[in-house]
Formats: C-alpha cells, sequence, structure tokens
C-alpha cells in the first residue's frame, strides 16, 4: 500500500507538472532534434538574427502586440507595465519611435525580455508548488519562504532539458539562440549563461524525464533548511515522502541506472552555488546598469536573498 | 514577511492573474 501511495503522489505531481508548464522536456527535445517536421526554431547566433528573431516573433504576436503598443514606443514606466503576460515576446521593449532600438541598449532590452518570461515562470512554479499535496497547509510565510528561495533553483533546474552544448531554446522554443552569441555578449551579460550551460550539459547526462523531473522540483521546493523558516517540521515530513516517491520512481524508471536517486541530489549542492552567483551577478547588475530595472517580481524574490 | 512579498503573497493566494503579472 504504501509504494502505491508514492506511485499516486509520481503521477499527480506529474500530472501537475504537465498541467503548469507548457514547454516540456520532451517537447523540447524533439525541437532540439529536429524531430518536429517543418516547425523548427528560429536561430539567433548574432546581432542581426537577433533583430530577425524580433520580428519573427513581433508577426506571430500581432494582436499581443496591439496590445501593447503604447509600451513598445515608450519609456522606463511603460517598460516596467510591459511586463504582462507571457505571450510578450522575448524582445519588443525600449524601441524607439522608428521601430529601431540604439544598438548599445541591445543587451539591456534582451534582459528585460528574459525578466518578463522569469517572472511568468515562477507563476507557473508557485502553481506547481500549491499542487503538491500538503503545501497549501503550510504557514503562509513559509509558502512565502519556500518560494522565494526556491524558484530560481526550479528555473535553473528548468532550463536543462531546453540547452545543449551549443545553445537554448527560448521564447517556448520558437527560438534557438547560439551560446556562442550568449557568450559574446558585453559584460556582464555575457558571463551570466555560460555557468547554466556547464550545469545544464552535465546534468542532462541524468537523462531524467518529465516525470523523474516533476519530483525533483517538489523536492527543491520543499527544502526544510530555508533561511527564516518558522515551522520546519511539516516542511520536512512533506520532502521526506516526495524523496520517497523519488528514489521509487528512479528505481522503476531507470532500472539500470542504480545510483541515479544519490546522483540527483548531489545536484542540489552545484544548484545552490550556480544561483548565489546569479544573485550577486544581478545585484552587480542593478548597480552598474544605470538603465537598468528589475522586474517587481524579480526583485521581491531577490532582495536579501544571499 | 507577507508585506516585503506581495506579488508572492498575491500568487499563493490566487489574486494575480497572468495579466496583472
Amino acid at each position: 500500500p504504501e509504494a502505491a501511495d508514492l506511485r499516486a503522489l509520481s503521477r499527480h505531481l506529474y500530472e501537475a507538472y504537465l498541467k503548469n508548464f507548457p514547454l516540456t522536456k520532451v517537447k523540447a527535445r524533439a525541437i532540439l532534434s529536429g524531430k518536429t517536421g517543418d516547425n523548427v526554431p528560429f536561430v539567433i547566433h548574432d546581432m542581426k538574427s537577433l533583430m530577425e528573431g524580433e520580428q519573427f516573433i513581433n508577426c506571430k504576436q500581432i494582436p499581443i502586440q496591439e496590445q501593447h503598443s503604447s509600451a513598445l514606443t515608450a519609456g522606463l514606466e511603460e517598460i516596467i507595465g510591459a511586463y504582462q503576460g507571457p505571450e510578450y515576446g522575448f524582445l519588443g521593449m525600449g524601441m524607439n519611435v522608428s521601430g529601431q532600438p540604439p544598438p548599445d541598449a541591445l543587451e539591456l532590452r534582451f534582459f528585460h525580455s528574459c525578466q518578463s518570461r522569469s517572472a511568468e515562470a515562477v507563476r507557473e512554479v508557485t502553481e506547481f508548488a500549491k499542487s503538491i499535496p500538503g503545501f497549501i497547509d503550510l504557514d503562509l510565510n513559509d509558502q512565502v519562504t519556500l518560494l522565494k528561495y526556491g524558484v530560481i533553483e526550479v528555473l535553473t533546474i528548468m532550463m536543462a532539458p531546453l540547452m545543449n552544448k551549443d545553445g537554448t531554446l527560448i521564447s517556448y522554443g520558437q527560438i534557438f539562440m547560439t551560446r556562442e552569441f550568449l557568450k559574446s555578449l558585453r559584460k556582464p551579460f555575457g558571463q551570466m549563461m555560460e555557468p547554466k550551460f556547464d550545469f545544464s550539459v552535465k546534468f542532462n547526462i541524468l537523462e531524467l524525464d518529465d516525470s523523474d523531473m516533476a519530483l525533483f522540483l517538489a523536492v527543491i521546493i520543499l527544502s526544510g533548511d530555508r533561511p527564516g523558516l518558522l515551522n520546519v517540521k511539516p516542511i520536512e515530513q512533506l520532502q521526506e515522502t516526495v524523496l520517497h516517491s523519488l528514489e521509487l520512481q528512479l528505481k522503476l524508471n531507470h532500472p539500470d541506472c542504480l545510483q541515479l536517486f544519490a546522483k540527483l541530489l548531489q545536484k542540489m549542492t552545484d544548484l545552490r552555488q550556480i544561483v548565489t552567483d546569479h544573485v550577486h551577478l544581478i545585484q552587480l547588475l542593478k548597480k552598474t546598469e544605470v538603465d537598468m530595472c528589475l522586474h517587481p517580481l524579480l526583485q521581491e524574490i531577490m532582495k536579501d536573498l544571499y | 514577511l507577507k508585506d516585503k512579498h506581495k506579488i508572492l503573497h498575491q500568487l499563493l493566494q490566487n489574486s494575480t492573474s497572468p495579466v496583472d503579472l
């Protein structure tokens, strides 16, 4: 009976994962391996293709663009206001009246668009967290703390299926951006993604599927050692159950890889370091980039984080 | 904590839609 309960939990979390995360690993790997027929991603590998990629996305999203047309041509306040909705695209901010961006602002504009998608991803992760049995019964302050500390780790893990050694899918799999291009962006933007590529390439060797990922994400969210938690015990109890479910899932789903559970848990240490470095980089950007504005939700999460 | 994390709190309480975000 206990194993049956653990399998039911696994199925429940997998369903919640499918419901809340639009680009699954199955879909991402199909796109990356060219198995989606004519539906190939647009490749961004230099500044010219970055501009073309922007048009490519805008053409696909005319109704959304019309809704936000005032934000496209306006200043800082409107840029903050333009952080609305997942379909807004990967670029499309800080354009001047002629529709051409000032070239030196490209990195910042791209960074703003990434933030927009990240904020939407935080909403998706929050909905997923709420579906973990027992999560919404935790103290509300502790729910906030678990998300504040867990969400960037979850988003980092979720980048892995979108990446290979040469680049990453963005904009819901419609765009493939090369690693070399990301590396070529001016400092410190060019340094931001390299650690994620290194981590993802190693993480992908474990060959987790979407149902494994669902459990692993729940384990990360239910970390009882986050600073400031008021009531640790119920969180640890929930995590223990999900850990048992993950262990069983990996045994059944990857019978030939006996150490997979241990290997996966070891990744959590690397993950914390990557997130700490990422947050420090963002905090540095806030000080050095005068034109940078951080999305209010990401500000909330990153303030006093590490 | 809730005061410092209003949007997260709203997301948890279902009072923020994707459009509000």
